[in-house]
């Protein structure tokens, strides 16, 4: 028989359900609950049995197109640019300056040199905090006093790493909210006077529906090219891997799981789809 | 009489399920969704959806109020109910008397932060604060606390050299209480549930400075996880209050009220923002409100 939306409704509804539970954006459960019921109408199948298997099925295939993954090595070789600088972004408290220490540490491991700017000069304690990352792993930090005007830190960074003849800048920046226009107006500004090569949107993997306008407004202030998630060892599902996949369609580079340096893994699809249909 | 049959049997009709029940099942959904969105547990929206729908399919429409209206207000009252009712306390400290409270929650969710936003508000009661910092693992964060104690005219205890947090937590309150200071306010490095050994430090903690309240400081923007994680806390250690951070985004908050749920604790306060000023007491009617969207 050929399937009626009537014959996908309960299946349906229990995917986008799981979605849900798993930190996927209510509209991003929806769109891609919708998109599967116009896949499946009008399938042919032998009983009504079949149904769920073949929802599941289409429903990973689906979520397979939604995520994408991506190698930070393999976008530096390929720019092949000297220093090339990255910039960290998201709202407070994600974990961008812990995440740094993290990809600082892996860059260094694969041969790498250097440099981090200390771009967040407003947050309290928050250059002390970048030093300490900066000392213990053996890396220089380029930073003004509190208050100085963060793309002027990025800047010098960039000089600083151009006249040393370093690999790379790692630039961290205040968090924000993204509907805090003032500093989304200032993000845009370090961002055109930075010009980095990459900028890295970092997102809490604990976040709710919040992660997908958070990626869809920084997107819009600054083109965000890659995404890191992080806190992914506080059991998240990862929904929001979907969510932010979904809404700027860019690779997940690394998932953050843990405190340490050594916490971060590439990130890999399958995990958060077997999340999602498990 | 003939007006008054006809008037009935248009009553009736205007009350037919076949009428409404189309219209109530696209209500439900719409409040469904704004719930979903603003982060309320999924199993709850669910299980209030099935009470709503009772509620206003079987009660009478009061005069002069709409399906829509009713249905609003149902859900309004049983999640106002669910956070205590709409009677918000002002929170207080005695004078002259040692209150201490204890921060505690996820990495990130802006305990360090929040410390100094009590300081703001419980200095306009003329009481006298004291923050500890209690992180030894974060790095910078002594410098963090000690500044924002510095701009919000706290008293700073801290020790850089000490690699045990329970010993910082207690030395830093007796050096607070013997200088009579009113609220000591002792800062944790965050934790999820997840670490059972940094949870088993939190009790460690409490047992040493045996704090008067045990306040878990939320993310507004938390999702799904809420409910295990606030599970996971109020299991270690009695919560007391809730202090729900960073409502000043689009985020609603709604996570809070399964942490509501699994610790029976209160919300006290709400961070509007990243200033120690931006603090409010919490109002459940508001809070609510901008739920339901
Ligand atoms: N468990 C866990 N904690 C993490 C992870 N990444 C970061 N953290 C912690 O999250 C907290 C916040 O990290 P930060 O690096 O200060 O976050 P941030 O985004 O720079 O914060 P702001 O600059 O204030 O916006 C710290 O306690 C980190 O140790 C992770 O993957 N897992
Ligand atoms: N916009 C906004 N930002 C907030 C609010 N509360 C805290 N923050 C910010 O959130 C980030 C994290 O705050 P912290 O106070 O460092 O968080 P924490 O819980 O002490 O972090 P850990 O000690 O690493 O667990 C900082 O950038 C704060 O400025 C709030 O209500 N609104
Ligand atoms: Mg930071
Ligand atoms: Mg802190």
């Amino acid at each position: 028989r050929e399937l009626s939306e009537k014959d996908l409704e309960a299946s349906l509804w229990n995917f986008q359900v799981a979605l849900m539970e798993c930190d996927v954006a209510l509209l991003v459960a929806e769109e891609l609950t919708s998109r599967l019921k116009a896949k499946m109408v009008g399938t042919k199948v032998k009983r009504l049995g079949d149904i769920t298997p073949l929802v599941q099925s289409a429903f990973e295939d689906l979520l397979k197109e939604n995520l994408a993954s991506g190698d930070l090595l393999t976008i530096i070789k390929a720019k092949g640019k000297k220093p090339f600088s990255i910039m960290f972004i998201g709202v407070n408290g994600t974990g961008k300056t812990t995440t740094i220490a993290k990809v600082a540490r892996y860059l260094m491991d694969h041969g790498l040199t250097l440099v981090f700017a200390a771009a967040d000069t407003f947050r309290a304690g928050s250059e002390e905090q970048i030093e300490v990352h900066a000392n213990r792993l053996n890396v220089k930090v380029i930073k003004h006093k509190y208050g100085a005007d963060p793309a002027a830190v990025a800047y010098d960074a960039i000089s600083y790493a151009k006249n040393n003849n370093i690999d790379l800048v790692l630039i961290d920046t205040a968090g924000r909210m993204q509907t805090d226009k003032g500093l989304m107006d200032q993000l845009q500004k370090i961002y055109r006077v930075a010009s980095p090569d990459l900028s890295i949107f970092v997102g809490d993997s604990l976040t709710g529906n919040d992660a997908l306008q958070q990626a869809e407004e920084f997107n819009k202030c600054v083109p965000i090219d890659a995404v890191i998630l992080t806190k992914i060892d506080a059991d998240s599902k990862g929904g929001a891997a979907i969510s932010i996949s979904a809404s700027i369609k860019k690779p997940i580079l690394f998932l953050g799981v843990g405190q340490e340096y050594k916490d971060i893994i590439p990130f890999d699809p399958e995990w958060v789809i077997n999340n999602v249909l498990g | 009489s003939l007006s008054g049959a006809l008037g009935s049997a248009i009553k009736k009709v205007l009350r037919a399920p076949v009428v409404d029940e189309k219209v109530v099942k696209e209500l439900i959904r719409d409040i469904q969704r704004a719930l979903l969105q603003s982060d309320v547990n999924v199993k709850l929206v669910l299980e209030l959806s099935k009470n709503i729908e009772k509620k206003i399919l079987e009660e009478d429409l009061p005069p002069g109020i709409t399906r829509r209206e009713l249905a609003i207000k149902v859900v309004y009252d049983e999640l106002v109910g669910l956070l205590g009712g709409d009677k918000p306390q002002l929170p207080k400290y005695p004078k002259g008397r040692t209150t201490i409270v204890l921060l505690v929650g996820i990495q990130g969710s802006g305990k360090t932060t929040s410390a100094s936003k009590l300081t703001f508000y419980f200095k306009k009661q003329g009481l006298s604060m004291g923050l500890v910092c209690a992180d030894n693992f974060r790095a910078g964060a002594y410098d963090q606390l000690s500044q924002l104690a510095t701009k919000a005219g706290a008293e700073f205890y801290g020790d850089r050299t000490n690699s045990n947090a329970v010993d910082i937590a207690k030395n830093g309150v007796k050096a607070f209480k013997e200088k009579g200071i009113e609220v000591i306010i002792v800062d944790t490095a965050g934790r999820h549930k997840n670490e059972s050994d940094l949870l088993s430090e939190i009790s460690q903690i409490a047992e040493a400075v045996k704090p008067d309240e045990i306040m878990l400081v939320l993310d507004g923007t938390i999702g799904q996880q809420a409910m295990q994680q606030a599970e996971a806390f109020d299991q270690t250690t009695k919560i007391g209050t809730i202090f729900l951070t960073k409502l000043d985004g689009s985020a609603k908050g709604g996570g809070a009220l399964s942490a509501v749920a699994a610790t029976k604790a209160p919300i006290r306060f709400i961070g509007t923002g990243e200033g120690m000023e931006e603090i409010e007491v919490f109002s459940p009617g508001r809070f609510v409100s901008r739920l339901l969207g």
